[in-house]
């Protein structure tokens, strides 16, 4: 069973289309291992990408060379995905 | 386990095999308004079901309503089950859910996609595709919303097995899409198409793959400006409208356009809420508040469809 300790999603907002097109070029990489949940497409709309922990200091690193606007959506994807399965087991007694 | 509709638990996500016993409960307690269907199998061999609900005559005008089509969007069969539920309840009480169905049959697929449904169940919560072996990769799935006869093999997915947007190798290579294409012209009189996705709050129609507008977009325009009103005003959630390729990106062989280009005129995706938070790992005490809203939209287009026929 996969499992997703300190992966985080970040929420990224491009201003323009130059940040649009760095993001569609990392979404390319697929060493980083990254799950676009949004994909980059434009301006008006956000970019959610799911970032494995071993590339989170990448990014970090590739955002902040860059100056794109991020936060963080999700601290630990598998904290968010353990309550959920409680919230289950919960229901079943 | 629940021993009835009545008991099960709307507020908790559920497994593939509770939702079929929910289905199977739903059918044995309303026997005269709600059938089951198996349109096919999927890849790895499991049924295919749709609720069918009518009261009566032989090919009358229908409504499609399909969720669960990317595996890890589960929000969408929980809002569906939801649904189903709803409807048994409301038929011969709401006026306007009665004079729908006295006149249309709905068809409600709720897990659209078993094989990957059940993998984020077991395996992978953030697995998105079917659970085909790709020959000569060693990567698996196919998006089954890339897979669709209109713009197959366009610009908006991918030929590499590994993206999360693969076409697969062939258009309607999946079994899953396959089935409902084969349904739909068998069937030969549906009116309104409806695929449920999750997130991002957005109501769309065609086309994705071409920013060439549709024929109707006018009426789908306004119709979706409806829809997302009536959405809006129970909980207050935002959403943005148009065709595909305008609101989100070009996206190339999805259910929506097929559809339209069957000419079931009346076809949307629906992009439900994540309210800026969660994405796909929607809190589960959201279900309920999600179904409700996006039911005010379901309502519009389907009254829409009955007032308009074609």
């Amino acid at each position: 069973k996969e499992t997703f300790e300190g992966h985080q999603v970040f929420r990224i907002t491009a201003k323009d289309e130059v940040e649009i097109r760095l993001l569609k070029d990392l979404s390319e990489q697929k060493d980083l291992g990254l799950d676009f949940w949004r994909e980059p497409v434009g301006v008006s709309l956000p970019v959610d990408v799911r970032v494995p922990f071993p590339s989170l200091q990448a990014l970090r690193a590739f955002l902040g060379y860059h100056e794109i606007h991020y936060e963080i959506m999700i601290q630990d994807l598998q904290d968010v995905l353990d309550e959920e399965q409680e919230m289950t087991r919960a229901r079943v007694f | 386990q629940p021993r009835s509709t009545d008991e099960y638990d709307y507020e908790h996500y559920h497994t593939l095999s509770e939702i079929n016993t929910f289905m199977d409960m739903l059918v044995q307690e309303n026997p005269k308004l709600v059938s089951k269907i198996v349109i096919g199998q999927s890849y790895e061999g499991r049924p295919l079901n749709v609720l069918k609900f009518s009261t009566g005559g032989t090919k009358r005008p229908g409504i499609w309503i399909d969720t669960g089509i990317h595996a890890r969007e589960w929000i969408t069969p929980a809002s569906g089950t939801w649904f189903a539920k709803k409807i048994v309840t409301d038929y011969g009480r709401d006026p306007a859910l009665t004079a729908i169905l006295d006149k249309m049959d709905i068809f409600l697929e709720l897990v659209t996609n078993p094989d990957g449904y059940e993998y984020t169940h077991t395996s992978n919560r953030m697995w998105r595709k079917t659970r085909r072996i790709n020959s000569g990769s060693s990567c698996f799935g196919v998006d089954p919303n890339r897979n669709w006869g209109t713009g197959y093999g366009g610009a908006g997915s991918s030929s590499n097995p590994c993206s999360e947007t693969y076409r697969g190798p062939s258009v309607y290579s999946e079994s899953e899409v396959k089935s409902i294409v084969d349904f739909t012209k068998s069937h030969g009189n549906l009116k309104a198409f409806l695929t449920i996705h999750s997130y991002s709050q957005m109501l769309l129609y065609p086309y994705g793959d071409t920013s060439t507008p549709c024929v109707d977009e006018a009426e789908l325009d306004e119709l979706a400006l409806k829809a997302t009103s009536n959405l809006e005003s129970l909980y207050g959630t935002k959403y943005t409208y148009g065709s595909t390729f305008d609101t989100i990106y070009q996206a190339s062989g999805v259910t929506t356009d097929w559809a339209y280009d069957q000419g079931v005129k009346y076809s949307y995706t629906f992009e439900l809420r994540d309210n800026g938070r969660y994405g796909f790992v929607l809190p589960a005490d959201q279900i309920i508040p999600t179904a409700q809203e996006t039911w005010l939209a379901l309502m519009a287009i389907m009254e829409h469809a009955m007032n308009n026929p074609y």
